[in-house]
């Protein structure tokens, strides 16, 4: 589905160049569920940014079936990531001025075949708390929003930057059956970056990251 | 060292009320290691700004020694969170203009005895991007300056509120130890609000929370 071709990022910050991806090659498979895991600071937002439409590589190329992602024009770039992209934000990025249920509605106008927002926000047990605004709810709370946000758009790929950082065990247990039944039922294919280990070892595989580089690749026989 | 008495903090939002605590009643003791764990929701951040002087319970009252938080003068009150707190946020909330370096500085001009900037990004393993700022970093490298910036005022409490949260094992494990140096050589009371199973462990007392209340107290007896 998705392929990394020998992709490099290097953060240019005046004379500072800070490589934040170094030479990675990564074939992702549509359906599957793939875990990334690694040190802060590693490049795991960096490449998942790579993969969402988020972001550039200075060298090498991202493609998305048989679409090299840097040829789209802005246009084709835009709809890729609001149609075809769910993505969990590390740090949620609600906006402030709308409530728990309008931040999901308008992430979802434009979407071919939504979730109700109501039922998103459901299944990650906010819905009495649907007219609050993300200052009024805890930290858990706003991440749960960002995950029911991407979730109701029902994209292709969903993209998780540590979903669960914020959770306690039992609400990211729910949230780890969530994801499950996006894979299993809807046929998604799920990207998460997380530290949690009941994650990683529900995926069909887990690629670790070490400065920049894909350090090594697990795959669960039996996840 | 601290007290909470019957302390309660309702949300008024139109017509809607969240009871965030209810009735919390809570000594602490100096130089212990307290944790705090709870579901998503639970109370745990209010409680903890209740003790940082971040907020006032709408019931009951916050001691710190023998003075209720409430009677202080918006002067003594600032001077109390300045100098003798030093908090780490939930959503770490740095000056996105000031650098890493400069984030420190600003928080430790007014500290009677505090670690030199370079020192405290040193022992969160920062210092080579003191320059950077916030946006130019991941995640955990916010988290963990947000952690240096509170320890280096060289406070008598230190507040941290899920100070390993986007953080792997490893680094986690490293913040870990700079906090036990925090209480064992210098003597702090230190509390946190964590998931992480292994801070627990190391702890002098775990209070769980649910739905705004202390559910139970947990005495380690050789942490
Ligand atoms: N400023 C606010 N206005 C309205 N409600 C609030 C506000 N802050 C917190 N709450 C509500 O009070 C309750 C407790 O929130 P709190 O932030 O203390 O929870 P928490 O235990 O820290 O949760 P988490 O683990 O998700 O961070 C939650 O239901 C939350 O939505
Ligand atoms: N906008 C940016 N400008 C400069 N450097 C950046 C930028 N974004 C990330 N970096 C750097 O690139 C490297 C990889 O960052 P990235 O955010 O991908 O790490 P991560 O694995 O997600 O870390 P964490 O687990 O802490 O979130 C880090 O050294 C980071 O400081
Ligand atoms: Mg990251
Ligand atoms: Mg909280």
């Amino acid at each position: 589905l998705l392929r990394l071709a020998s992709a490099s990022r290097t953060f240019q910050m005046g004379e500072v160049a800070v490589v934040a991806l170094r030479n990675v090659t990564l074939d992702i498979y549509e359906g599957e569920f793939l875990v990334m895991v690694g040190p802060s600071g590693s490049g795991k937002t960096t490449l998942l940014n790579l993969v969402g439409g988020m972001d550039q590589p200075t060298e090498g190329s991202v493609w998305y079936r048989d679409i090299d992602l840097a040829t789209l024009s802005t246009r084709a770039l835009t709809r890729y990531r609001r149609e075809t992209i769910g993505f969990v934000f590390q740090f949620y990025n609600l906006i402030p001025n709308l409530t728990a249920r309008e931040n999901i509605t308008v992430a979802t106008e434009i979407s071919q075949d939504p979730l109700d927002p109501d039922e998103a926000l459901r299944l990650v047990g906010l819905e009495p708390r649907r007219d609050h605004f993300p200052a009024q709810l805890s930290g858990g709370e706003q991440q749960r929003v960002s995950i029911a946000r991407a979730v109701a758009k029902n994209p292709e790929l969903l993209l998780c930057d540590e979903p669960t950082g914020a959770l306690d065990f039992s609400t990211g247990k729910q949230l780890l059956w969530l994801l499950l039944q996006m894979k299993n039922r809807l046929g998604k294919t799920i990207i998460v970056i997380t530290h949690n280990v009941a994650i990683g070892e529900v995926a069909d595989r887990v690629v670790r990251l070490r400065s920049g580089e894909i350090a090594e690749t697990h795959v669960n026989e039996k996840p």
